[in-house]
């Protein structure tokens, strides 16, 4: 009881761009990156704080592509986590175009509200391809990562999603930023690329890229 | 939260990505813990446009089928490992490899029981080769719930367990148990040991031939801080 809210440590994330020494070693400073793919790390604001770090990526296919995802077994699963299960699950893994994620807001645990929010976000992704609809229903994944409880604030989202587009790159920068766009707590972005070739055409040089974040509430369990 | 998305110009038949995500996921994603929370949003994507050309998969039973899922399962578990390694407040990188197990249930229930162990953890960040912490997890892994029918798994046999250390330099490991009798551990080679960012414990049962590998960090007082100032 003699302890005051003063004598609470605070957390100071890393500086902008600052990367610890020791991590430095993760982040590369090239790669090869699959043919076909755009991405981009755009700045929304989703937290009031942040004033100017990327937190929307867009990742996007240039032709509609086969798709799969395994989500949280979790039973208090976020809106978007439904929302793309169900986009996958209308469209038989296929005919995808994009995945739009943003940091800084989980959108969990935020009711039919929140759903709205996730099922507007795939659907301002969708338009910018510009297709009209083909009657299965979205064709962008959608995810959310952040504080749980709160509801997105989801106008600022929505009118920055054409400016993602616009943003869309192949450049390994431009992967760099959409890998930094998906962080939280994340200390360094993690972003990984490699080039391989399969049996049947051994010519062919076959690409693959991924990021990824995390750093808490890490104990995965997915399917 | 964990996001992650793959994006591959592979030709991959829509119908076969479901059953190859899952398995590399099993065996990467699902095989990291850094505080035992499973979150609302873990989600991870893998999109394959074919835009490289050569021959679709369309058969699992197809060699390209095969390569392609080692390959997917190498590339995730790169991926998982980077966030490990990014544990709110983590010093350390370690793998949990227990084998000798009859089934492989068996094993990764351990591996993610000692992963996750916060007393494993905080001797880790303390530098202190504590095996009884590890040989505790172990011993607890399999049992039933207060309140449940007793089903213990008879997958442990204490008198058949070894531990050891396996530092990331490649140097020799360090044996802390063996069958179950503890070895007279060298303190200043233990310490040199846990120096290093990268540490693998090793434990086999000594009952089987299953295996399965976690991957996790220690718990450093920073991940306290972190987490007090995270607010809803």
């Amino acid at each position: 009881p003699a302890m005051s809210q003063t004598s609470i440590r605070h957390y100071s994330a890393p500086v902008e761009g600052a990367i610890p020494v020791a991590k430095q070693k993760y982040v590369p400073t090239s790669g090869t990156y699959p043919k076909g793919f755009l991405v981009s790390g755009t700045h929304v604001g989703v937290k009031a704080t942040n004033k100017s770090n990327p937190d929307l990526a867009f990742l996007a296919s240039e032709t509609p592509c086969a798709a799969a995802a395994v989500f949280t077994k979790n039973k208090f699963q976020a809106a978007p986590v439904t929302v793309s299960r169900d986009i996958l699950k209308r469209r038989n893994n296929k005919g995808i175009r994009s995945v739009i994620v943003n940091s800084g807001c989980a959108n969990a645990v935020t009711g039919k509200g929140g759903m709205e929010d996730a099922e507007k976000m795939s659907f301002e992704a969708d338009k910018c391809f510009g297709e009209s609809s083909d009657g299965q229903g979205g064709s962008s994944i959608v995810m959310s990562t952040g504080v749980i409880g709160q509801r997105l604030p989801i106008q600022k989202i929505l009118l920055k999603i054409p400016t993602a587009y616009d943003n869309l790159g192949s450049s390994h920068e431009h992967w760099l930023t959409a890998a930094r766009a998906i962080c939280t707590t994340d200390t360094f972005p993690k972003l990984i690329s490699r080039t391989f070739s399969l049996p049947s055409s051994p010519s062919v040089e076959y690409r693959m890229a991924g990021m990824t974040k995390g750093a808490g509430m890490i104990h995965p369990n997915m399917a | 939260t964990l996001l992650g998305m793959i994006a591959t110009d592979a030709p991959i038949a829509p119908s076969l990505l479901p059953s190859l995500l899952t398995s590399a996921v099993n065996k990467s994603f699902n095989s990291i813990t850094i505080d035992g929370d499973t979150s609302t949003n873990d989600t991870v994507a893998v999109l394959a446009n074919g835009a490289a050309g050569g021959q679709e998969i369309t058969s699992e039973s197809s060699e390209d089928y095969t390569a392609f899922q080692k390959t997917l399962t190498e590339f995730a578990t790169d991926l998982a490992k980077l966030v490990v390694r990014d544990g709110e407040g983590a010093t350390k990188f370690v793998t949990i490899h227990v084998t000798g197990s009859p089934t492989e249930f068996g094993a990764r229930k351990i591996a993610s029981t000692i992963a996750r162990s916060p007393l494993v953890k905080t001797a880790l960040y303390g530098r202190d080769a504590n095996w009884g912490r590890i040989a505790c997890a172990t011993g607890y892994a399999l049992l039933s719930e207060p309140g449940q029918p007793i089903n213990e798994v008879e997958e442990v046999t204490p008198a058949n367990i070894s531990v050891s250390f396996i530092p990331g330099d490649g140097s020799p490991e360090l044996k802390l148990l063996v069958n179950g009798e503890p070895e007279s551990v060298d303190e200043a080679r233990a310490s040199e040991i846990l120096e290093h960012e990268d540490l693998e414990i090793h434990v086999n049962l000594g009952s089987g031939k299953e295996e399965a590998t976690y991957w996790t960090c220690d718990y450093s007082h920073e991940y306290i801080t972190i987490n007090g100032d995270y607010r809803t």
